[in-house]
C-alpha cells in the first residue's frame, strides 16, 4: 500500500469470521498531512468490514477533532488500504482452505 | 499511561492510546 504517513494496524487477532474488527490508527509522518496535526497518539476504533465505508470513519475522526478536514481523504485511504489487505488475506485463507 | 475516550455523535467510540513504539521501529 502507498505510504500515506498514516498507519493503520489490526488491534486484535483476526479470526477471519467477525465482520467488525478492532483497528488502531496513528500518524507516522505528520509532514505527509496537509493540515497541522495535533499529536494525540494512536486512535483505536472498531470497523465493520461489511457494512462500513472507510471515508465515513475518516470523516468521523475529523468531526471528533483528530484531523483537519483537508486530510480526510488521506485518512480514509489509509483505512481503506488496511481493510483491503484484511479482506484479501481472508479471501486467500478461504481459497487455500486454511 | 492514560487513555482517553471520544464518542462521536454517530455513536462510534474512539479510544486514544499511546503510539506503539516497537511497531514504529519495525520498518
Amino acid at each position: 500500500a502507498e505510504d500515506t504517513g498514516v498507519r493503520v494496524e489490526l488491534n486484535e487477532e483476526d479470526d477471519g469470521t467477525k465482520s467488525s474488527i478492532g483497528l488502531k490508527l496513528w500518524v507516522e509522518d505528520p509532514k505527509k498531512l496537509k493540515g497541522k496535526y495535533k499529536d494525540t497518539g494512536a486512535i483505536e476504533f472498531t470497523f465493520d468490514l461489511v457494512n462500513e465505508v472507510p471515508e465515513v470513519v475518516a470523516q468521523e475522526m475529523v468531526d471528533s477533532g483528530f484531523f483537519l478536514d483537508c486530510d480526510v481523504k488521506i485518512v480514509g485511504k489509509s483505512i481503506r488500504d488496511r481493510v483491503a489487505l484484511i479482506n484479501w488475506k481472508r479471501a486467500r485463507t478461504v481459497s487455500t482452505g486454511n | 499511561s492514560a487513555t482517553a475516550q471520544v464518542v462521536h455523535s454517530a455513536g462510534r467510540r474512539f479510544i486514544v492510546s499511546p503510539v506503539p513504539e516497537a511497531r514504529l521501529k519495525e520498518q
